[in-house]
């Protein structure tokens, strides 16, 4: 089963 | 801030599109238009909305200012109003409340609302510009096909872009099931064509509840643009008039 991830592992804060 | 809408349908049909997926916003107003964006609440999914300036007439915002609504409050005020109502929001310095008027053209019909604010502080994140490897441009209406039908088979789908073209693929406990499109330029009606620009092959996998809920924006555009690389979160914008947009972003599965 893939593995859901979360968005701020992508988009920083600035 | 004075703020001008010709048709309240499109705010409805925003607010109405992410209502299900964020609950209190901050509605960041500066010169250049109103923007929203915020996640939802397992940090998936973000939303980016921007209503440029040019989609209001007057629009006027003197200082940049937050207003921090509750979706579900403004989703009740924004049923009175009728589609084809003008649509004014107002603020003024460090407001309380946001005021709205709805007035419909034909009567010398006026109502107004007050909804009051909130003190949302949301971390802002940083999207960065990316150079997509491909770009699927087709009928919003398509995509919302795509990943209702699959939805029934998976919470799952491999979305995979090759020169080929672009392959849905999902499996489930009953079975699987995927849908292939192609290149298609449909002569008599450009908004049915499916455009696939693609850099390099990209293959990543997503949940298909988050897809499903995304496509309740398809009301607001005849067409969506799915936008993919290797490893970074899926774009699906919909596009709306003077250059505003209602973008959804979401972050990949990895590991089978």
């Amino acid at each position: 089963r893939p593995s859901q991830q979360t968005i701020g592992k992508f988009f920083g804060n600035p | 801030l004075e703020a001008r809408l010709e048709q309240a349908a499109m705010l409805k049909r925003v607010v109405d599109a992410i209502k299900d997926l964020v609950q209190d916003c901050n509605f960041d107003c500066n010169d250049s238009g109103i923007a929203l964006q915020a996640m939802d609440n397992s940090h998936v999914a973000l939303v980016s909305m921007m209503l440029k300036s040019e989609s209001f007439s007057p629009f006027r915002c003197d200082r940049n200012i937050a207003l921090g609504i509750n979706l579900t409050s403004l989703t009740k005020v924004l049923r009175a109003a009728q589609g084809d109502d003008i649509l004014t929001l107002k603020a003024e310095d460090a407001p309380d409340v946001v005021n709205l008027t709805f007035e419909s053209p034909e009567s010398d019909r006026l109502s107004e609302y007050d909804i009051k604010l909130m003190d949302i502080d949301q971390e802002h994140l940083g999207i960065p510009d990316t150079e997509y490897a491909a770009t699927i441009t087709l009928p919003s209406s398509e995509f919302s096909r795509i990943t209702r039908d699959l939805s029934a088979l998976s919470e799952s789908v491999a979305i995979e872009c090759t020169k080929e073209g672009v392959k849905f693929t999902c499996t489930g406990d009953i079975g699987n099931g995927s849908v292939s499109l192609r290149q298609h330029t449909n002569v008599e009606n450009d908004a049915k064509s499916v455009d696939i620009s693609l850099t390099e092959p990209v293959a990543l996998t997503f949940s298909l509840k988050y897809l499903v809920n995304f496509c309740k924006a398809a009301g607001l555009s005849d067409r969506v643009r799915l936008c993919l690389s290797n490893e970074v979160p899926l774009l699906v914008e919909y596009g709306l008039s003077n250059n505003s947009y209602l973008r959804f972003y979401l972050a990949p599965k990895i590991g089978d």
